[in-house]
């Protein structure tokens, strides 16, 4: 696993921090946001997807009232792709009545998608090697957050209770002379302390966090972030070689 | 910036004074002066909880006033909130679209 990994950096794969307005479909815009940015690392295509279709051609209803990325990709497999945002744009209202999907050229597809093991190693080495992912995760301690490296105490944000799918782009390292853990002496000389993140993309606009983005610990499951590590596969399959079990 | 970063001043920024910045930052305005003086409390309790975010992160994160510092959690939860995942996924056992592969 490389150090440092930052898919925003590559022209072209992370579109532009989207904004949910009052409507709850963080898991169309997570879904997305993965699908767009696989599709310009895997065809050299930079596309931008229509979140709207996932919202209206769901097959959960209403797609502002929450859902689930999963149900996202199997909407783009059921419509064998998603229109691109030109054409079916964003109107922060669902009409699960008024599916326009074949009505909308198909700007990009998916052959499959997948959840990854819930290991922060794996998921650093999925992300280096293949491209973003979505996450989901505990967002109590966003909603006031600015920036910097969110690390809360252990027990107060709960892995279990995850409700906020966001878009995993990258991972580093912090450096920190501030020491807050407990028991750490304000007046004590205090070594630099090297702090790993994940870089991960809000839908809440950019005017929150950094530019949109926010930064959590990476290492130890901080708010879940390994319980739903999901994301779609847009090449081909590769001819895999024959194995057989010995008998 | 950050309520850590807040230089004692001459003196820290009234609270009003604050809570009119973030009007003007993020263009919020009330109705009338009943609606006005809940949105001040509920911006004094964001930031009073913020700063105890600030404190108990054992990172470097800084929190403060973002576009939500007027709302309570409930409307948060209501306007940004998502359908509870824990517990047990739902089945995902559907058959899904057709089966070959390469273009739609």
């Amino acid at each position: 696993v490389p150090p440092t990994c930052d898919w925003r950096k590559l022209n072209g794969v992370i579109s532009s921090v989207k904004k949910q307005e009052s409507c709850n479909c963080c898991w169309a815009m997570a879904a997305v946001g993965n699908i767009e940015a696989q599709w310009a690392i895997k065809h050299h295509q930079s596309v931008e997807l229509s979140v709207q279709e996932l919202l209206d051609c769901g097959r959960c209803g209403d797609g502002c009232r929450g859902g689930f990325v999963w149900d996202a990709f199997i909407t783009v497999l059921n419509n064998s792709g998603l229109a691109s945002e030109r054409d079916y744009p964003f109107q922060g209202k669902a009409k699960p009545h008024r599916c326009l999907a074949k009505k909308h050229k198909k700007a990009a597809w998916i052959q499959d998608f997948t959840m990854l093991q819930d290991n922060e190693q794996k998921i650093a080495w999925y992300l280096a090697t293949e491209g973003p992912i979505t996450v989901t995760i505990n967002m109590k301690f966003l909603r006031q957050y600015k920036k910097g490296v969110l690390q809360p105490p252990p027990t107060a944000c709960d892995p279990m209770h995850v409700d906020h799918s966001v878009l995993l782009v990258g991972f580093g390292k912090a450096e920190s002379a501030v020491d807050r853990r407990a028991g750490a002496a304000a007046s004590q000389p205090r070594p630099k302390r090297s702090i790993p993140f994940w870089i991960l993309k809000n839908s809440w606009g950019a005017e929150w966090g950094e530019k949109g983005y926010f930064r959590l610990y990476r290492g130890n499951n901080t708010c879940g972030i390994t319980k739903y590590p999901l994301t779609a596969r847009v090449d081909r399959p590769v001819k895999k070689r024959p194995v057989s079990c010995p008998p | 910036g950050s309520l850590r970063s807040q230089d004692p001043g001459p003196q820290p920024l009234e609270l009003k004074q604050v809570f009119t910045l973030f009007q003007i930052q993020y263009n919020r305005s009330y109705s009338n002066l009943e609606e006005y003086a809940r949105r001040l409390d509920i911006f004094a309790h964001n930031l009073a909880w913020a700063q105890k975010l600030e404190e108990e992160d054992l990172g470097t994160a800084e929190f403060g006033v973002t576009p939500f510092s007027d709302l309570t959690e409930e409307e948060f939860g209501q306007l940004y909130g998502h359908r509870r995942m824990d517990g047990v996924a739902p089945d995902v056992g559907r058959e899904v679209g057709s089966e070959e592969w390469g273009e739609p």
